[in-house]
């Protein structure tokens, strides 16, 4: 299950401090993956007391009192929901991290699609898949897993968007702050690439492990579909099942 | 980045200044035997120093409050309880005075006593935070709860009852670094380490703090949104 509590002292009006949260936790909570089952007990609460201190000497003064909402003050209110993405999302990844057995943090990059609904829909699928998660455990650079679970995630199909099989690129790259290794492309336009097993063993042996899947605009022109989406998952490992066939109910 | 031989609890716990805590909320956290009453375990008993699964976040005003909840159908007897007091909110919007958390039990899949058992802790902290309400009073709650754990079984309301009243009137109510760490603590479950942490920013001329304590090891895939009507 996964809990949540923010707690600021910023002045938030309840409507505003609603709609930030909802924000925060679409790009950051809703994004994220161990083994793919939904809680009954999910619960992400947020709380704004409006006692933050005033300092002194500054010139963009708020009444004493005032609640910030998207009427009254819509910059500090952007301003503010930065602030609560940014620490959601550092949350999330600390829930992926300490997944159960987790010894790998897998960010899955789907771009080129036709809305942020399909390409989270193919980043989840690809995010949830047991095969895709157990070859991330071994460092392998198994794009076919990849592939297979982008190819059977359920689109929204409002738009009529899908995936063009002939234009997925696949692709490996370094995690932020490692330099020095080249991405390793793995498929590109469909069409798969002799891997390179030293440059991928280099690549995967890290901790952390990003994946970029390029869906080029998939039945539409890339100009037209390039909406994208990020997902976080961890491997699995034995552990995983050690625990959880320990764990009784 | 490469492969650690350090715990995660070495890597990840980070320490936590205590200036940059949000004022006006005083918190705290016990071993209430939560996790004992549900499945005794001798193991357990010997392990040593008993894990904190009872805590309380109470703000000193009545704070602004905003939720998400899991859209799983079999919504655990904490995310009704706390959808309903959202949605029944006053037309300024819902307000909060505290927060109770539990691990160890999910008070989920236990009916209309699972609702009513968090109805009366609820109603207890808010009760003895403010002994001058009055019992009861109607009205949208302004003490949500959350609770994690097996699912399947009641919640030992009275084991939680004993707890609750040492966590309000024992003088362990604080605002400090270590207070707030126990709280994080307590939420946990599978997890290796507590997720705590805070940043600070400017809003205008409010030198502004913001925490947040998370918890989630297993049965984690989020799809989360707001009940019908609570939109902003």
């Amino acid at each position: 299950t996964l809990l949540g509590l923010v707690a600021t002292d910023a002045p938030i009006a309840p409507a505003a401090l609603q709609k930030c949260l909802e924000e925060a936790v679409r790009v950051s909570f809703n994004c994220i993956s161990v083994d793919g089952d939904m809680s009954t007990n999910d619960t992400i609460l947020a709380l704004a007391n409006g006692q933050a201190p005033t300092v002194q000497g500054s010139a963009d003064k708020l009444p004493h009192g005032a609640e910030i909402s998207e009427s009254s003050h819509p910059a500090l209110l952007a301003k503010f929901s930065e602030q609560l993405t940014s620490l959601c999302l550092e949350m999330a990844h600390l829930v992926v991290r300490d997944g159960e057995g987790a010894e790998k943090f897998v960010q899955v990059r789907v771009r080129g699609a036709g809305s942020y609904e399909d390409a989270h829909a193919i980043a989840s699928s690809i995010s949830t898949s047991s095969l895709v998660k157990c070859a991330m455990h071994g460092a392998d650079a198994n794009w076919g897993r990849i592939l297979c679970a982008a190819g059977y995630a359920t689109l929204t199909g409002k738009s009529g968007w899908t995936i063009d099989p002939h234009k997925v690129n696949v692709t490996f790259v370094a995690p932020e702050g490692v330099q020095g290794i080249a991405p390793l492309p793995a498929l590109v336009n469909g069409t798969p690439l002799v891997v390179d097993e030293a440059h991928a063993a280099e690549l995967l042996r890290h901790e952390d492990i990003c994946v970029d899947v390029d869906m080029q605009g998939g039945s539409w022109s890339a100009k037209e579909a390039d909406a994208e989406a990020v997902f976080w998952t961890c491997d699995f490992s034995k552990e995983y099942v050690a625990i959880n066939g320990d764990y009784r109910t | 980045r490469a492969q650690s031989t350090l715990s995660k609890a070495e890597r990840f716990v980070v320490p936590i200044d205590a200036k940059s805590l949000p004022r006006g909320y005083l918190v705290a956290s016990t071993y209430a035997g939560v996790k004992n009453a549900i499945s005794p375990s001798p193991a357990a008993a010997l392990s040593g120093v008993p894990k904190p699964d009872l805590a309380l976040v109470v703000s000193s005003t009545p704070a602004a409050i905003a939720g998400v909840f899991t859209t799983n159908k079999f919504q655990a007897a904490p995310v009704v309880h706390a959808t309903n007091a959202l949605q029944a909110a006053q037309p300024n919007g819902p307000r909060a005075i505290a927060v109770l958390a539990n691990s160890g039990c999910a008070n989920a899949v236990t009916g209309k006593e699972g609702l009513e058992d968090t109805e009366e802790l609820v109603e207890l902290v808010r009760n003895e935070l403010n002994p001058a309400s009055k019992p009861s009073q109607p009205g949208p709650s302004d003490v949500l709860m959350l609770s994690t754990g097996v699912i399947g079984v009641r919640l030992p309301v009275g084991t939680i009852r004993r707890a609750l009243y040492h966590l309000v009137h024992g003088q362990v109510l604080q605002s400090n670094p270590e207070a707030w760490l126990d709280v994080a603590r307590a939420y946990m479950t599978t997890d290796t380490f507590p997720k705590l942490r805070t940043r600070q920013f400017m809003l205008g001329d409010r030198q502004c703090s913001m925490l947040a304590i998370d918890k989630g090891a297993g049965m984690i895939h989020p799809h989360m949104t707001t009940p019908g009507g609570l939109h902003a």
